[in-house]
This record gives C-alpha cells, sequence and structure tokens, in this order.
C-alpha cells in the first residue's frame, strides 16, 4: 500500500524542502517508485531538482484549480524512480480563488486518489503555513514528519503545529499520524542542541499509548547533520546524491531513507 | 535624528530576530538609546530578552488595536538604554480584526511619532511575511536592513521582497530605502556562499545611482558567522553579550552595531 508523508513544519527555513527531496530521491534510488509534490508557491522543491517552472507547463496549481486537469498532466519524470508534480508562484493566489468553494481541503486528494497505487511513496513539500494548501495535503497525507532544527527558538510552535494536526485530525483526515521528527542542520557538538533532543524524545515517550496523533511518533535517527553540501546542491538542480553522493548529509539522509523502507516493510 | 530599521525578509529562519536582538544589544552597550519592537506574533524577540508574554500585561496587539493604549504603556526597559514594546501570540488576529479599519497600515507610526526623538534608534523585527504586521513597520521605518543566508533557496525571494519594498515606497512611505543586507549564518568555507555573495555586491554595485529604493544598498560587513552561541542565547532569555560577550558571533554583532553607529555620525 502507498505510504503518504506531507513534511510539515509552519517555521521557516528547517529544512522541509530539503528532506522531501533528498528522502524521495535515496527511496527512488534504493529502487521504490515515488512522488514528490511541490505544495509551496516559492517552488523550492521544483528548483532543487532542476524544473523550471517558467517553462514546465501546467503545475499543481492548474491541478487543483481545474477540474479537467488530471496528475498526469502535471508529472515530470527527474530521476529513474522518481515523479514531480511541480508549482509555480500562481499557485500563492489559489488560497483566495478557491476560498469560497466547498470542496476546497479536497482538490489535490481528489487528482491523487485513482492514481495513488502507482507509488510506493507520496511525499509532499508544504509550504511555512498552515493554510488551504498546506490542508491539502494533510487532506491526502495518512502521515506526517516535522523535519526541525535542534535550537530554542526553532522548536517554539511545535506545540501549535501539533494542536493543529490534531484538529485536522478530527476534521478533514481522521487517521492522519504524526510518525516523527527529522532533525536537521543538527550540530551534535552543543550541549544545547543535545538537551532540546532529550526534550523531545521525553516528549513522545510521556505520549505512548495515547490517543494523540503522536501517539507513536519519535525522533528519526539518524539526525541530518549541517553540511554546505545540502545548501549547495540546489543551486545546480541537483539532488545530494547527484552531487555528492558520499557526503556526510548524503550518507545521513540515505541511512534515513533505508531505515524508513525497511520499518515500512516490517509492518 | 532617530534612525528607524526595519528587519525584513518573508522567508522565515534567515535571522532578523537575531540579528535585530544583537544589533540593538550592541548599540545599547555603546551608549546608543535604542527601543526594539516586536512586530511577530511569535514573540521571539520578547522571548529571546527573557520577556514572558503571559505576564507582561499589554503588548504591540494592544497598542495597534485601542486607541487609549500609547508606546510607554507597553514598553519594557529590558538593559541599560533598551526598551521593547513586546508581543504576545494574540497579534496574529490583528490582520483580520483591522481588514476593514482605513487606517490599518498606520496603527504603529501614529504610536510612535509622539515619542520618536527619545531614541537614537528604533528597530523593528518583522514575521516572515509581507501582511499587515510588516506593512506598518515600513510605515514607521525609514530604512530596511535584510538579514539573509548565503545560500541559493535562500537567495529565492530576495526579488520579490525588494519589489515589495519598492511598491511600500510608492505608497505607504516614499522615503523608505533598503540600507543593506546583514549576511546571516555566515560559512566563509563554502566557494558556494562567496559567489552568492559576489553576486548580491555585484547586484547593489550595478543599482548604484539609479532611483530604485535600493540604489544606496550593500551588504553589510562583517558577516555574521554561523556560531552555535547565538542559537543557544535565546533558551536563556539572554542577548549574545550577556551570554557569551567575547565569542565570535558577538564579535561579528559588535562591530557591525559600531559601524552602522559611525556611519551615521559620519553623515
Ligand atoms: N543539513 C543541512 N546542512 C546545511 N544546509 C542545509 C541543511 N538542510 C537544509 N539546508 C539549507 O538551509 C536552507 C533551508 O532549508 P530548506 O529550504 O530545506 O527549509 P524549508 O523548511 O523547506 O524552508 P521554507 O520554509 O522556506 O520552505 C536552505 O538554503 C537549505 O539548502
Ligand atoms: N549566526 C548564527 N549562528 C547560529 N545560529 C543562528 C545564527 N543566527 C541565527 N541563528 C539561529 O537560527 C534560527 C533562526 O534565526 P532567527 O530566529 O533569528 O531567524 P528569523 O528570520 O527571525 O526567523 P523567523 O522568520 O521565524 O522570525 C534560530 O534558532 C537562531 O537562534
Ligand atoms: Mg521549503
Ligand atoms: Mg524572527
Amino acid at each position: 500500500a502507498t505510504r503518504v508523508i506531507a513534511f510539515l513544519n509552519q517555521k521557516g527555513g528547517v529544512g522541509k524542502t530539503t528532506s522531501t527531496v533528498n528522502i524521495g530521491a535515496a527511496m527512488a534510488e534504493a529502487g521504490q517508485s515515488v512522488c514528490l509534490v511541490d505544495m509551496d508557491p516559492q517552488s523550492h522543491l521544483s528548483l532543487h531538482l532542476g524544473i523550471d517552472g517558467e517553462t514546465v507547463g501546467d503545475t499543481v496549481y492548474e491541478l487543483m484549480l481545474d477540474p479537467e486537469v488530471t496528475l498526469d498532466d502535471v508529472l515530470v519524470k527527474v530521476r529513474p524512480n522518481l515523479m514531480c508534480a511541480p508549482s509555480r508562484i500562481d499557485l500563492a493566489a489559489l488560497e483566495s480563488e478557491l476560498v469560497s468553494q466547498p470542496d476546497r481541503h479536497q482538490r489535490l486528494i481528489q487528482k491523487f486518489t485513482p492514481v495513488m497505487d502507482q507509488y510506493d511513496y507520496v511525499l509532499l513539500d508544504c509550504p511555512p503555513s498552515l493554510g488551504l494548501l498546506t490542508l491539502n495535503a494533510l487532506a491526502l497525507a495518512q502521515e506526517v514528519l516535522v523535519p526541525m532544527q535542534g535550537h530554542f527558538l526553532a522548536m517554539q510552535g511545535v506545540g501549535k503545529l501539533l494542536e493543529t494536526v490534531g484538529l485536522v485530525c478530527q476534521g478533514v483526515n481522521p487517521d492522519l499520524k504524526v510518525s516523527g521528527v527529522v532533525l536537521c542542520m543538527y550540530e551534535k557538538q552543543s550541549m544545547h542542541v543535545r538537551e532540546v533532543v532529550a526534550d523531545l524524545d521525553e516528549f513522545f515517550e510521556s505520549n505512548r499509548g495515547s490517543d494523540a496523533p503522536w501517539a507513536d511518533a519519535k525522533v528519526l535517527r539518524p539526525a541530518i547533520r549541517k553540511n554546505i553540501k545540502l545548501a549547495e546542491a540546489p543551486s545546480f538542480g541537483q539532488t545530494i546524491f547527484d552531487y555528492a553522493p558520499w557526503c556526510p548529509g548524503a550518507l545521513d539522509y540515505r541511512t534515513l531513507a533505508e531505515r524508513m523502507i525497511q520499518e515500512r516493510s516490517g509492518e
């Protein structure tokens, strides 16, 4: 069965796009059939994969606005086993264009449900907000991963994020679960960071067996180390596995993706 | 004359709050009279200075909503020469509460103009968006500093940001100027980062003598090096000058603030 994962954090610059691209690319290299979906008008995921928003044709914007457009019309094959539904800046207009449509939270799931079983994984890169685009991603997703930095200020807002997931679970998608946190830009020599991570581990531990949507959540390992190569790769339209396949960032994302795949086959 | 500076970037997590707090604190230590304004419902600037949103009393929210509330009612003295107008999460409601008010962009400037000359510097920490809160900050500001990371993805959106400043200049505040970019979390060993910065220098150079609001803008030096101490300080409610006054992050912000002060007295 297809595993549908939304990469969610309303805080900006925490590693959502970098994680969606590189976990997706690692899974595709491991032979999984993967679809990446760019839900952000900033189009960083699309840019990261080398897709040009000017020339690409139909995107997630047209997919969600126009009943005639199918997922096949927008999908781009970017690597072996790796498809991408790209976005461009016009997607920013969608929220106001759909504001009074009764099915405005279902625009994405309507287009995906017929073709879902072609994929082992569908990974959705969310914008840094809890608005209509994110809600569409959450209506389609089965699980949420939260990319996060291990810093004090970066941790603020986690409570609100979990609260939103909780509301979405009650409203739009009762089966949605938070399966974990991806630690990004991790600096292990910092005691402060280790304390923040210990707090997170403890928080999740204390929620085991509850009926919260994060009852089975955990901090995924390995953390993704800070590695400048991960910031350089997108400027060439490359994943880390194109750009520097054995650098620390690549090792970490590859290991993380492998564990996610094993965990699923262990189910 | 008071210098009023808005720290602006719609991208999240680029160093706006860290820069507003530490440049302000450095200026206050150098004897300047400084007022810091938290325009973000996330209240990271307020947290960073050790202010508790639960117990603080009136904030920027009440200041902008209620004609009876004065700036003095909300100001908190946080250090010698350093005042703060804090925020709390309720500020998130302001945009919808004021949506049909004709003076909704002037709510901040109305409260500041009477008391401006008490300060050498007013520094405004903007949220990561170009909405009503940011527009109020820009209506009051004379200049904009753009904190930025020297990464490819972090650079996307600079064009849109400058375009917005341009629109605000024509509409809300004809005197507004972009005076520069603050490079945050700078990693000088990366060739990629040096290339991005060279592009930025070149862009500003090519705009000299134009009538764009960024005609006199430049990349400020020094860049602020990546230094974990800057991420640790806020968890103790401390500026970098309380927490680790001689660490690389403190050296960089102190030098940057000194140059900003000298530049002004050179006018
Ligand atoms: N482990 C890492 N090491 C170094 N740089 C990184 C790492 N992860 C991400 N980056 C860089 O940090 C910046 C922010 O990352 P990214 O764009 O993935 O965050 P995001 O959460 O998707 O941001 P947004 O909220 O704007 O969508 C980018 O410039 C990216 O290249
Ligand atoms: N030079 C630096 N070295 C290390 N960490 C830094 C540095 N500057 C900022 N940080 C950390 O990076 C994170 C983002 O910085 P900051 O909160 O200042 O950005 P911001 O632009 O204000 O974010 P937001 O858009 O959410 O308001 C914070 O955890 C902060 O402590
Ligand atoms: Mg992103
Ligand atoms: Mg901030």
